[in-house]
């Protein structure tokens, strides 16, 4: 989904 | 997870470990900015607010707890380091946090993804990422010698930003729908600041000098 994909940076 | 993000990452926390090596053994924090260790601090918490509801990996959960504790620690050892603190070079790193978290702050409420919670401060902390460093920058500027270590630190930070741009572009063509224009803006500007340091580091590193930054 949108939101793991936007918070898988550091 | 490809190869120039992971680099990046790897360089991220060179930077950090040079830091604490710096620190730890020689006791010292002469050149280190406070003000831009204390942001790095605050773009942390806000980044990782979701590091115990949002589990992606086992390795972004490790490297999330070492950049708040490292962070954390730094500021601790500046601040409260019996022998550490006394070199902290107070007069020269007088930059104000406001000037910058505030501007921050009002930018990530007027522009950012998804006006919840938790995304205005993952805004905030890329807004604040992005010019965390100028203490540290005005800082290199006013002290006549930089040490290696201090050189070493703030040019790792820096290769950190420029492979997560090549990170960036690499995710563009490879993954369908990854366009996150507030993510490349600030992360654009926060690795253009480095430009002129870079300039200088390479030149002192070309002709075997000292590292000086020009008034």
């Amino acid at each position: 989904d949108l939101e793991s994909e936007f918070h898988d940076e550091l | 997870m490809n190869i120039f993000r992971f680099s990046g990452d790897m360089t991220h926390l060179m930077s950090v470990l040079v830091l604490l090596l710096k620190i730890h053994t020689i006791k010292s924090c002469a050149g280190i900015s406070l003000k831009t260790q204390e942001l790095y601090a605050l773009v942390f918490l806000a980044r990782y607010l979701d590091i115990v509801t949002n589990f992606i990996s086992l390795y972004n959960t490790i490297m999330k707890l070492i950049f708040l504790g490292s962070s954390f620690m730094i500021v601790w050892y500046i601040r409260r380091h019996r022998i550490v603190r006394r070199s902290y070079d107070k007069e020269h790193d007088t930059f104000r946090h406001l000037f910058l978290v505030l501007p921050c702050f009002i930018l990530a409420l007027l522009i950012n993804e998804r006006s919840a919670f938790k995304e205005i401060m993952w805004t905030f902390s890329l807004y604040l990422e992005a010019v965390a460093i100028l203490p540290q920058l005005v800082l290199l500027q006013r002290t006549k010698n930089i040490d290696n270590l201090t050189g070493q630190y703030v040019f790792f930070l820096g290769a950190y930003r420029a492979l997560y741009i090549c990170n960036w572009i690499y995710r563009y063509f490879t993954e369908p729908h990854y366009v996150h224009w507030i993510t490349w803006i600030s992360g654009l500007v926060q690795t253009l600041l480095y430009a002129d340091f870079f300039y200088y580091y390479f030149n002192s590193w070309k002709n075997n000098v000292k590292l000086q930054l020009p008034a």
